[in-house]
């Protein structure tokens, strides 16, 4: 084990055959090893805990681009809606968002979530191309869903806003713009992918102050059942019980697309 | 009868190898989720002279290769990989976040004396 990139083995057989002075030869291996750790974008060895969560959409991602996925993969609209935002981009990123930054509001059938982001981590050199976050709808949760697809009460509203200017005080709103929006019925468990790409580029490429993202769940008809109903189908927070095994795989993700100007964008890679 | 001679062994002539490349043999594969390992490849052999065509070889490589011939201070061309391409990896950076990134220039897809 090393504490770097090269393997402990490596380094000793350097020392043996180089016949330097132990300072030189630490001095070449450490020039050797900031070119792989700049070779992966790294600025040090990752050392992941072993709670780090790999989210599945990763690694369909992952499959898609390694041409690894069987033919129902290949069918899948998540992945091939990310195919064109991948096939201008060499890198994917995916963040969860700070959960001690949380702020929640439930009001008039509304139910507003505040996702903050650290994306510090994507390096300047590095063009984002576009982004989407990713929420869970989870059918599981809903009890009346089959008397909920015939009727309004199962429907909801999802915006997505990005923060301009967090709400000065409780009784005030936020300044913010929409970014993306759609209608959902409950029923099924399904991600929504939403468009994003003006926040992070605003973000990232011009400088602007990140102060997260909103997320608006309306339940439309329903009265308050239908607001606890959805905003349990909804997965933007974690449940209060018995949640600490699906939550780490529900919980929303913003994903990032980028090139660093190095090398072809990620295409599928075809079976020989 | 006479003893057959035994013959000079040949050096194989440059060419592709198979190489796998396990991440966890150089410590790795606690932040690379995935793949586990890749075939990498390496070139290996020799460029003779006078190259053959096959040898994939350049102008500059064909004339040095002539030089060797008559000055042996100057060496042969090398076997060296004259097409690459890239591989996917997925993995975790220093701060635990999640990547997938195209790296180029993995794998060997052609050797050629250079």
């Amino acid at each position: 084990r090393s504490t770097g990139l090269i393997p402990e083995a490596g380094r000793r057989k350097y020392g043996e055959m180089a016949g330097q002075s132990p300072e030189q030869s630490d001095r070449f291996l450490g020039e050797f090893e900031l070119r792989l750790l700049n070779m992966f974008g790294l600025k040090r060895r990752p050392t992941p805990s072993k709670l780090a969560v790999i989210p599945q959409y990763m690694l369909d991602l992952y499959h898609w681009h390694a041409g690894n996925a069987d033919q129902s993969l290949g069918g899948n609209s998540a992945a091939k809606r990310s195919d064109f935002a991948a096939s201008r981009a060499n890198t994917i990123r995916s963040f969860h968002h700070e959960e001690s930054m949380e702020v929640l509001s439930s009001l008039e059938g509304k139910t507003t979530q505040r996702f903050l982001f650290n994306i510090t981590s994507i390096p300047g050199e590095e063009l984002v191309t576009s982004a989407e976050l990713r929420i869970f709808r989870d059918g599981a949760t809903s009890d009346s869903a089959a008397a909920a697809a015939n009727s309004s009460a199962g429907l909801h509203r999802i915006n997505i806003y990005e923060i301009f200017r967090p709400a000065p005080s409780r009784n005030e709103e936020p300044m913010a713009r929409l970014l993306d929006t759609r209608l959902v019925r409950e029923g099924q468990s399904e991600w929504e992918s939403f468009d994003v790409s003006p926040a992070l580029a605003r973000w990232t490429a011009d400088g602007g102050a990140n102060h997260g993202l909103a997320v608006e769940v309306e339940h439309l008809g329903g009265g308050a059942e239908g607001e606890g109903q959805g905003r349990r189908h909804v997965r933007v927070s974690r449940s209060l019980h018995g949640d600490e095994d699906t939550w780490p795989q529900a919980r929303p993700l913003l994903v990032t697309f980028g090139h660093d100007g190095k090398g072809h964008a990620l295409r599928r890679r075809e079976k020989r | 009868q006479a003893r057959a001679k035994p013959r000079k062994k040949q050096r194989a002539n440059c060419r592709r190898h198979p190489l796998y490349v396990d991440f966890s043999d150089v410590g790795w594969n606690e932040w690379i989720v995935a793949p586990p390992g890749y075939q990498a490849f390496y070139c290996h052999g020799e460029c003779p002279f006078p190259l053959a065509d096959h040898l994939n070889s350049t102008n500059h490589a064909i004339v040095q290769n002539l030089v060797n011939s008559v000055n042996t201070n100057i060496p042969r061309a090398c076997c060296v990989p004259t097409q690459l391409s890239p591989i996917c990896l997925l993995y975790l950076d220093e701060y635990e976040k999640v990547i997938l990134k195209n790296y180029q220039d993995m794998v060997v897809e052609g050797c050629g004396c250079r």
